[in-house]
């Protein structure tokens, strides 16, 4: 059986915001080390995953492998109805077919129970090889979103282009075009807003902004954002996520003309 | 601008 304590019912109405636009409905792959969700979107361009370390509940028990099949929309739909600030506590059986969600207000004067049906996913699982990518960048999270949401006004595909000097994101459409570019900041006193570049070789890729828009749904997750490259490779875009794990994006380039 | 790949022509099936 499943039992996970989490002190904020924020924090998952969070991760379900950062994915809810790229997946419907996935499995929750429950063991004793942690929650784990591994996803592609309909269209096999995107894969999410998400990493909950067991550590980051309080308490954390589950003694064997059980894979929780959720419709997150219907996720979705419980969650409104729990309190940011509640204490959110999940349970499942082995082999029920049913997901309990408890909010409990911090006063504990308030307790709500809610039973989520799961369902049968079939989903396939890719491997992902440890990568030594060309390009590390680490930056502003909000700052991403923003460049996500300025250069979309202009196309619907976004040119990456990472030198020692800095990482140039660029767009050009019927409009016109336009690019930001953020230098490799060293001497910042606002360590949130330092863009820092670690690079083996230079690297020039362009991806569809939709998808980045989708992935910057998880700004309010963590305030920098990872961004890791290699030419003709999926982009990896990470949020870490304090003491608890992380969520990953993963976005095919395109290619050629 | 470029073709779409897909990302299950770069990670293989486990």
């Amino acid at each position: 059986m499943l039992e996970a304590r989490l002190p904020q019912a924020k924090l998952l109405k969070s991760l379900l915001e950062a994915i809810k636009e790229l997946v419907v409905e996935c499995n929750f792959d429950c063991n004793d080390s942690g929650i784990a969700v591994q996803a592609m979107d309909s269209s096999h361009v995107a894969l999410v995953a998400l990493l909950l370390r067991a550590d980051g509940f309080d308490p954390y028990r589950c003694d064997r492998n059980l894979p929780l099949g959720i419709n997150l929309t219907s996720l979705n739909k419980i969650l409104k109805c729990a309190g940011n600030e509640d204490i959110l506590t999940i349970k499942a059986s082995d082999d029920g077919d049913v997901l309990n969600l408890v909010f409990e207000s911090k006063d504990s004067d308030r307790i709500s129970e809610y039973e989520l049906k799961l369902m049968d996913i079939d989903s396939e699982h890719l491997g992902i090889p440890d990568t030594q990518y060309d390009a590390v960048v680490s930056m502003s999270s909000g700052e991403f979103q923003r460049i996500c949401r300025d250069l979309s006004q202009i196309s619907d595909s976004i040119v990456i282009d990472v030198t020692k000097e800095g990482i140039k994101f660029s767009a050009s459409g019927e409009v016109g075009n336009g690019s930001v570019t953020l230098k490799q900041s060293g001497s910042v006193d606002r360590e949130d807003e330092a863009t820092t570049i670690e690079l083996q070789q230079a690297v020039s890729l362009t991806f569809s902004l939709k998808y980045f828009q989708y992935f910057t749904k998880a700004t309010p997750l963590s305030s920098r954002v990872v961004l890791s490259m290699s030419n003709d490779v999926p982009i990896l875009v990470e949020y870490k996520l304090d003491n608890l794990g992380y969520v990953r994006y993963y976005l095919a380039p395109k290619i050629g003309d | 601008i470029g073709t779409q790949r897909s990302i299950d022509t770069f990670f293989d099936p486990t």
